[in-house]
């Protein structure tokens, strides 16, 4: 039997949203030297299953996808980051030690459903 | 919603909020390296890393310690030509990780000229600071020799290798008792007065700034890289 497709407008799709984290907010500033805030981002939206092909989406989301139109117990596919990049931070510690370390998977380059 | 702060924390390696009086000045090797990552990161480039290139070793983490030694002053001048001795000392305790260390350099800032007017040259030596053999001696003293250097004008930053040195530390923390520093004046006995050596020396001391600059490889990020046949 055909699936109904459930209706989601464009702007409800499932897509990488910008989030900037500042560190000043936080009061962070004072012991992290350097970014003093980054662009982290998240990924919000839907995964409607006659979308799933189209959004960036796995092959396992297209099957849940099709589960869940089939059965509602089985949770919708969901909006997830697909690429991430990182980010190195400079701060300095209890002891005075200046330290630099690399962050990997910081920042949502690109959102997809999964 | 409070946001779990120790999360944050532990996910960089700290037990709690760092509280500095002041921000430590950044090394421009730190510098470039982060100014590397961030224009790699802006042209979408995917560097290794757990390699540093600026350095020629691989690692993830890059720490400079700042030294939390002291000044000796013995009550008798050890040789007429000593100019100071000093314990350097570097906490290595921050250093959770379970790391390998892959780098150790020793830099010793000496000022710019400072020790201008002292004459021809002067000498350098680095030693590991004597383990203490028994109960009640406090006054270190040098043990194994590590550099004998000489310095005949002023000339920026000297680097020291310390590679073994930190690793071993880093392994058995309480074999870290410090280095010991002393700086020697060659000078000409009959043309110049020992007491003549007391200023320079004083200025010599202000200026002198020392620190380690350690680099480590956490294997639980950086999984050695698979070879192909």
């Amino acid at each position: 039997a055909a699936v109904p497709a459930p209706q989601a407008s464009c702007k409800h799709l499932c897509h990488r949203h910008q989030l900037f984290i500042n560190f000043r907010d936080r009061g962070w500033h004072k012991w992290i030297i350097d970014p003093k805030g980054f662009m982290a981002n998240y990924c919000h939206g839907d995964c409607p299953f006659s979308l799933t092909t189209s959004l960036n989406s796995s092959n396992y989301a297209f099957l849940q996808a099709l589960m869940h139109a089939a059965d509602p117990d089985v949770p919708q596919a969901v909006c997830i980051p697909t690429r991430l990049s990182p980010i190195s931070m400079l701060y300095q510690d209890n002891d005075d030690n200046v330290i630099l370390r690399h962050y990997e998977d910081m920042v949502v380059d690109e959102c997809g459903c999964g | 919603f409070q946001f779990p702060r120790y999360v944050f924390l532990q996910f960089l390696g700290l037990d709690k909020v760092p509280s500095p009086q002041k921000l430590q000045p950044v090394p421009s090797i730190l510098k470039k390296v982060l100014q590397d990552r961030e224009v790699a990161a802006a042209t979408g480039a995917s560097p290794d890393l757990c390699y540093v290139r600026e350095l020629g070793v691989r690692g993830n983490v890059l720490r400079l310690l700042p030294d939390q030694g002291f000044f000796l002053y013995p009550k008798k001048r050890p040789h007429a030509s000593s100019c100071l001795q000093k314990v350097l000392y570097f906490n290595l305790s921050a250093i959770k990780e379970q790391g390998q260390v892959t780098m150790a350099r020793l830099s010793l800032d000496l000022g710019p000229s400072s020790y201008s007017h002292l004459g021809p040259e002067l000498e350098l030596a680095l030693s590991l600071v004597q383990e203490p053999r028994g109960w009640g001696r406090s006054t270190p003293r040098p043990g194994k020799v590590l550099a004998l250097q000489s310095v005949p004008w002023p000339q920026g930053v000297l680097n020291f290798n310390l590679l073994e040195v930190a690793a071993d530390w880093t392994r058995n923390p309480q074999k870290n008792s410090g280095l010991f520093l002393e700086i020697l004046v060659k000078e000409d006995r009959d043309s110049r007065e020992s007491s003549q050596l007391e200023d320079p020396c004083a200025r010599l001391r202000r200026s002198l700034h020392a620190s380690l600059l350690l680099v480590t490889l956490d294997p639980e990020q950086c999984r050695p890289s698979w070879k192909r046949r």
